[in-house]
């Protein structure tokens, strides 16, 4: 059976507007769901939660509209690459026994 | 926790699922939080 990821989902401190993304969220999936899956899902309950406020739609939600980030030993701020799996990510950059910490932040258009 | 949300999410075919809950006690086990 595939192992269950935690995760503590925290809006990026610097590059997310903490006024409207101020939710901290506590998220289990399977190991090998991606970084991909992760920033999709994101964006679809964002969307979901603004629909249900009168907002957006669902129509356009895509693993492309959130980057998602993790900290690194000097405290930086490190992008992640969607392909990765989340087990990939506990094992290259958490390594620790306790909830992986992850930060997302609106994709700035290139 | 008094709710978690369950959600799937399909990319290239793989579907994973999500569980949400509005607060970590009690929806982490395998790891306490501060």
């Amino acid at each position: 059976p595939t192992s269950e990821i935690e995760l503590v989902f925290h809006p990026h401190p610097l590059l997310a507007n903490t006024q409207h993304y101020s939710q901290t969220r506590y998220v289990k999936t399977t190991a090998n769901a991606t970084v991909d899956h992760l920033s999709k899902y994101l964006a679809l309950r964002i969307a979901l939660e603004e629909e249900e406020g009168g907002g957006s739609s669902l129509q356009n939600v895509s693993e492309k509209q959130y980057t998602i980030y993790i900290t690194t030993a000097g405290g930086q701020f490190s992008t992640l690459n969607g392909s990765l799996t989340l087990e990939l990510v506990n094992e290259k950059y958490w390594k620790v026994s306790k909830p992986l910490e992850l930060y997302y932040a609106p994709t700035k258009e290139q | 926790p008094e709710e978690v949300t369950v959600t799937d999410v399909t990319i290239n075919s793989l579907t994973v699922t999500f569980r949400e809950a509005l607060v970590a006690k009690g929806f982490f086990r395998s790891w306490e939080l501060e």
